[in-house]
C-alpha cells in the first residue's frame, strides 16, 4: 500500500482532476 | 452481439453513458478547443529552445505533463461503472498496466494529421522539438501512433469506450479477480459493437482498433526501457521526477 500511496489517495478522494 | 449472460441492454447503455460522460469530463480539452488551437504552432526559435533544453530539463518536463495526463486517467477509470467495485489492489495493477495505454489512445485526439504535429504545453509541436530527450525511435512512434489512430477516425464515444476496453485489460499479470474484470471487458465491448453499428460503422473499424493494441504495448516497454536508462545515467534527476510518475512507471 506504501508502495502505491497516491494511487490509493486518488482512487479513494473525490474531487475532480481539476482540483488535483 | 449477443448480451453477455445476465447483462440486460439498459446496463449496456448505462456502461456507455458512464464511459461517455468520464470520457468527455476527464478530457483536457474538448474537440472543440482541440480544432480551435490545431494551427498554433510553436515557431522554429520555440522549438530550437525545446531542442537545445538538457536531456534533464526535456525529461523532467514530460514526467510532469505525463503526471497530469495520468490524474485524469484515474479520474476517467473511477467514473467507469463497475470500476470502483474492483478490489483496490486491481483498481491499482490496472492502472499501472493500462494508463500509458490511454493516453497513447488519448493523444491522438490532441495530434493534427495535415502537419504531422501534436499538442504539446499548449502549442503544437513537430517530433523534432523533443529531439533533447534522447528518445527519437520512442517519438517517432508515438506520432505513428497518432498517426495511424487518427486514420480510424474514432467518435469521441468509440475512443471513451475503447480507452476503457483497453485499461479493464484482464490479462494484466498479478490481477486477483480476473472474471470479474473480464466480464466488465466484455460488456464494454458489446458497448462498443453496438455504438459502431449505431453510427453505421463497418466490422473493420473495430478491427483497426483492436490491430494497434500490440502497438500500444511496444510504445509502453518502450517508454518504460526509455526511462530506466534514464535512471541509470541520471538517478539524480530521475529521482526529483513527479511521484506519480515514480509509482506507475516504477518496477
Amino acid at each position: 500500500k506504501e508502495k502505491h500511496k497516491i494511487l490509493h489517495q486518488l482512487l479513494q478522494n473525490s474531487t475532480s482532476p481539476v482540483d488535483l | 452481439n449477443p448480451l453477455p449472460e445476465g447483462c440486460s441492454m439498459l446496463e449496456i447503455e448505462r456502461i456507455t453513458q458512464s464511459v461517455l460522460k468520464s470520457h468527455i469530463e476527464t478530457s483536457h480539452y474538448s474537440t472543440e478547443e482541440l480544432k480551435r488551437m490545431a494551427w498554433t504552432l510553436y515557431s522554429p526559435e520555440e522549438t530550437r529552445s525545446f531542442q537545445t533544453k538538457s536531456a534533464e530539463v526535456m525529461w523532467q518536463q514530460c514526467a510532469v505533463h505525463i503526471t497530469n495526463a495520468i490524474q485524469y486517467v484515474v479520474e476517467f477509470a473511477k467514473h467507469i461503472s463497475g470500476f470502483l467495485d474492483l478490489c483496490q489492489n486491481d483498481q491499482i495493477i490496472l492502472l499501472k498496466a493500462g494508463c500509458m495505454d490511454v493516453l497513447l489512445i488519448r493523444m491522438c485526439r490532441a495530434y493534427n494529421p495535415i502537419n504531422n504535429t501534436m499538442l504539446f504545453d499548449g502549442k503544437f509541436a513537430t517530433a523534432h522539438l523533443f529531439k533533447a530527450l534522447g528518445c527519437d525511435d520512442l517519438v517517432n512512434s508515438v506520432f505513428d501512433l497518432a498517426k495511424t489512430l487518427s486514420r480510424v477516425q474514432m467518435s469521441e464515444e468509440e475512443m471513451a469506450l475503447f480507452s476503457a476496453a483497453v485499461l479493464l485489460s484482464p490479462d494484466r499479470p498479478w490481477l486477483t479477480d480476473v472474471q470479474k474484470i473480464q466480464k466488465l471487458q466484455e460488456k464494454v465491448y458489446v458497448a462498443l459493437q453496438r455504438c459502431l453499428q449505431k453510427e453505421g460503422a463497418t466490422e473493420q473499424k473495430l478491427a483497426k482498433m483492436v490491430s494497434k493494441l500490440p502497438i500500444l504495448k511496444s510504445i509502453c516497454n518502450l517508454h518504460i526501457d526509455k526511462l530506466e536508462f534514464f535512471r541509470l545515467v541520471h538517478p539524480e534527476t530521475a529521482y526529483t521526477f513527479p511521484p506519480l510518475y515514480r509509482e506507475v512507471f516504477g518496477s
